[in-house]
């Protein structure tokens, strides 16, 4: 229930004063998510897949992770996704840890590392924050998620 | 005028007391039609000169990165229950990392356009162009940010504005003597492909028994997942399985319980 909390807050002048925000008088409250904009999106790559091998082939780290517990955009519909990629695998399939328990599964593949976080929903920090900080920290370093 | 300084937080209503700084404000990204872009960077809690900088997107489309990725998931802060102030997280990515939370395109959270058409006919391209140009301008008012490490994160729909921002990097990389230092993108849980995103997210479905082996079988057979839009019949199915089948959970958790 985070975000109401969050709607309340941002709506309050004192804090839009110390953000500098809202400073022009928006004719609407500050919401977490616009229905407006959700509505009347017009235009959507089919699929981005064909972005991601150009950011492999100029050498830009690509990791994707999913939350397992999502059924919106659920491990699955990554899975099958990436799988289309075709692109080798340099580490197979295993088990990563934080804290000594299991914190998902990862391969890591030619210019991709594919990690799931056990237990986390669509919003992964939110449901994980320990393993999401983990991840972060792997990602950022450029290495493989520990093993053990 | 109009440098960092004028944005910077002296401190937000209600927060704890803390070690790094903040700043906060608006980039102009399109003059004519009066976008601009609101943006708040959560600078890193430790030796942030040698820490990368991270920008964080959130999905929707139209959702916020401030209410979700800043208050939610990886900021420094938690709204607290009474939204009378703000607690410390402690697994915060500002330990790593300089953090940018990006409310995009205009429209999204204190992101705002003066041109109201600008709202009713948006999407990924222009989603991507004025990010970009947030980006470029933003160093500008942040030089001390012109060569450090750059990396774009986000999650759900930003799995479409974090990779095409990348790609906005790149070919304007190729067209400037002062490239920006992109090194990677890491996105989760995210929109991807459109056929296979709709064929795992209902084989999820089935194979968590949120659903019936009918109600999967007639999706299957009935959806085309290659479609944008779907058919009248298909989405009859999916209002079947959520309204009939699913039953009141979180579908963005479905082990936790649900905000009612």
């Amino acid at each position: 229930c985070t975000e109401k909390y969050a709607e309340i807050y941002y709506n309050r002048p004192d804090v839009q004063k110390a953000l500098h925000a809202n400073t022009t008088g928006i004719p609407y409250k500050w919401t977490a998510c616009s229905e407006v904009l959700n509505r009347n999106w017009n235009d959507t790559d089919v699929s981005v897949l064909p972005i991601y091998r150009q950011l492999m082939a100029n050498r830009i780290r690509v990791w994707v992770f999913s939350g397992d517990v999502d059924s919106v955009v659920p491990v699955t519909a990554t899975r099958y996704a990436l799988a289309q990629l075709k692109v080798a695998t340099k580490i197979p399939w295993y088990p990563w840890y934080v804290k000594n328990q299991v914190g998902g599964w990862t391969e890591v593949y030619e210019g991709l590392t594919f990690a799931t976080v056990r237990g986390a929903g669509h919003e992964v920090p939110l449901f994980k924050p320990r393993a999401a900080l983990q991840l972060f920290k792997s990602f950022l370093s450029g290495s493989p998620l520990p093993k053990s | 005028k109009g440098g960092e300084e004028e944005d910077r937080i002296l401190e937000l209503p209600g927060q704890p007391k803390v070690s790094f700084q903040q700043f906060s404000g608006y980039v102009t990204v399109n003059k004519v039609a009066g976008r601009a872009l609101f943006y708040w960077l959560t600078e890193s809690s430790q030796n942030s000169l040698r820490k990368p900088l991270v920008i964080w997107l959130n999905g929707g489309p139209g959702c916020s990165s401030v209410a979700y990725g800043a208050s939610e998931e990886i900021g420094p802060f938690r709204v607290n229950r009474s939204a009378s102030g703000l607690y410390i997280n402690k697994f915060s990515w500002n330990s790593l990392a300089n953090l940018l939370f990006l409310e995009t395109p205009a429209g999204v959270g204190f992101s705002y356009t003066n041109r109201s058409s600008d709202l009713h006919d948006t999407g990924d391209r222009r989603t991507a162009k004025d990010s970009l140009e947030f980006v470029v301008q933003w160093l500008e008012r942040f030089p001390r940010y012109k060569n450090r490490e750059l990396y774009i994160t986000g999650e759900s729909y930003a799995g479409h504005y974090v990779p095409q921002l990348a790609r906005e990097i790149i070919t304007y990389n190729t067209n400037t003597k002062y490239p920006i230092n992109l090194k990677g993108i890491m996105v989760g849980n995210a929109v991807t492909d459109n056929y296979y995103d709709n064929l795992g997210t209902v084989t999820y479905w089935w194979s968590h028994a949120m659903i019936s082996d009918q109600t999967y079988r007639q999706l299957i057979s009935t959806c085309d997942f290659h479609r944008q839009k779907e058919s009248d019949e298909c989405e009859s199915l999916y209002s079947y399985a959520m309204d009939q089948e699913f039953g009141n959970i979180d579908q963005y958790n479905i082990y936790a319980p649900p905000c009612n």
